[in-house]
């Protein structure tokens, strides 16, 4: 699959924050996301749109995240902070 | 389902549309609304929540198309991405308030290919606004993405998933809310469910007068907070939103409906007004408002008022389609503006604009299926939508189709003592699919 751009990266970063598979970044600071969260954010958000969870930002991943949509998450806060618990 | 489930503690629940699409040519705010309307209807439909429409800001759930940052923690984002939102239940002032965004082309009845169908999203986001929130189940109404237009608003049936959701949440709308306690008003300003019958319900068989549902004409039918009511002399009928028969006993009117002159022996129409569900009797040239199933103050009053004839009216019916109020007499009819109070211009016409319905109709009323239908005799007609013509396969009888009446006099003894089994006989197909089985009361 042609790899993606940065600005694609970026764009799918700031949508998995949106809609609640990643936790917003750290605004003191600015921590990245990890490799490891991303990918697992990638995949609940593959699994829950019913697409292969590649864990990758494919292109039915990339046209997913284009589709329009209603602007509430699809995790709620509860869910992502267990996620950064774990962590 | 993934955000902790909120609900609202209060069955009624009001709403308005407080700003509207700027650009759209192809939606008029009636269609809006209307779209409000059926959107809301779908959930109400299937769950003991009851939406009315009201003006000013008190509403529950207020609807807004705005655009871009509007302040709300959700700035839509112009044409296409995020179409629309809604707040949960809760005690948040924003609760069940939802937002179209006014950078889309919202439509109705359009191909997918043109803009994004304002019904199938508001069926969505009213979800949001009693509580449920996104999930992954392809069929489902409330998944996040949009997935184009859900067909005809009057015939759109929630997927299965979607109801039992929601039923988790509300309970099954039963049928027959008659059991209902009394709303206490300080909750709501909405009019609560009519009350049930006395609760000292006579046991013994109604008085030798007592009409038979199956050879009667009726002197009036109405739609009264979704049930229907025959009247006939001093006696009525009631059936739930689901057309089921609530007793094959008429009740007295005089002990259900107070405040009517003893020496009344039989109306002549009643209606439910539009915008404050009070409910309005005529007979001659007098008519009786009631809030609830009591009269109010300074009643009975001239028919004169809605600028009738002092002879009074046959049929009264609020249009669905435009919440006109049509008064028949005759071979005349009339349209009336109850939110205006006041009677439109041109009128009387002719009741032959209304083809095929009879003159001197008995009355005449909007049901849940958004069609209106007229009673003369033994007889009725459909008129469907917003159409003025009869659905063609009528005049059909009353008794068979609303009244439990077979082919047989249905309260001849023989058939009194089996007449539970066709109670039960008309028992529910239970709704088992995907493998939920659920069971709904009705009485």
């Amino acid at each position: 699959a042609p790899s993606i751009t940065a600005e694609q990266m970026d764009m799918g970063v700031d949508w998995l924050s949106k809609f609640g598979y990643l936790p917003p970044p750290d605004p003191v600071n600015g921590q990245l996301q990890t490799k490891e969260a991303l990918t697992k954010a990638i995949k609940a958000m593959q699994r829950f749109g019913g697409l292969e969870e590649t864990g990758v930002l494919d292109q039915a991943t990339l046209g997913l995240m284009k589709t329009p949509r209603c602007s509430l998450p699809d995790m709620s806060e509860p869910e992502m902070s267990t996620g950064r618990r774990k962590r | 389902a993934l955000a902790p489930q909120t609900k609202w503690n209060k069955r009624h629940l009001s709403w308005r549309v407080r700003t509207f699409p700027k650009e759209s040519a192809l939606l008029g705010r009636d269609t809006v609304r209307a779209l409000m309307y059926y959107a809301l209807k779908v959930w109400s439909d299937i769950t003991p929540l009851n939406f009315h429409e009201v003006a000013g800001n008190e509403a529950d759930i207020q609807i807004d198309f705005t655009k871009a940052d509007h302040n709300d923690g959700y700035p839509f984002d112009g044409p296409g991405g995020t179409v629309a939102h809604a707040f949960f239940p809760g005690e948040r002032f924003t609760a069940g308030d939802t937002h179209f965004d006014d950078d889309e082309a919202w439509t109705f009845r359009s191909p997918d290919s043109h803009g994004m169908d304002l019904f199938a999203v508001a069926v969505h986001e009213f979800g949001h606004a009693i509580g449920l929130a996104h999930t992954s189940a392809i069929e489902s109404i409330m998944r996040p993405y949009y997935q184009g237009p859900v067909g005809d608003p009057l015939k759109y049936n929630l997927p299965y998933e979607d109801k039992v959701r929601v039923w988790q949440l509300y309970g099954v709308r039963d049928s027959v809310s008659h059991t209902a306690q009394p709303v206490d008003p300080s909750q709501t300003a909405e009019p609560p469910v009519l009350l049930d019958l006395p609760e000292n319900r006579s046991t013994v068989p109604p008085a030798r007068d007592a009409p038979d549902r199956c050879t009667s004409h009726f002197d009036a039918v109405a739609q009264i907070r979704g049930e229907a009511f025959f009247f006939k002399g001093k006696y009525f009928w009631r059936l739930t939103r689901e057309k089921h028969l609530v007793s094959l006993r008429p009740a007295q009117i005089h002990r259900f409906w107070r405040g009517l002159p003893v020496n009344l022996d039989s109306v002549d129409a009643v209606y439910e007004r539009p915008g404050d569900h009070k409910i309005v009797f005529f007979k001659g040239g007098k008519y009786w408002v009631f809030k609830d199933n009591n009269v109010e103050e300074g009643y009975p009053r001239p028919v004169s008022d809605f600028g009738l004839p002092m002879e009074g009216v046959d049929a009264v019916f609020v249009w669905l389609h435009n919440e006109k109020t049509y008064f028949f007499k005759d071979s005349r009819y009339w349209r009336y503006d109850d939110h205006l109070r006041r009677m439109d211009l041109g009128y009387p016409k002719d009741t032959a604009l209304w083809k095929g319905i009879p003159p001197q109709l008995d009355d005449a009323m909007r049901w849940s299926d958004s069609a209106s239908y007229f009673f003369k005799g033994k007889e009725y007609w459909r008129v469907a939508g917003s159409d003025m013509e009869v659905e063609a396969g009528y005049p059909r009888p009353i008794g068979k189709d609303w009244l439990v009446c077979s082919e047989m006099q249905s309260d001849s003894p023989e058939m009194q003592n089996n007449s539970n089994t066709r109670f039960h006989g008309q028992r529910h197909a239970d709704h088992a699919e995907n493998g939920y089985e659920v069971c709904s009361c009705t009485s």
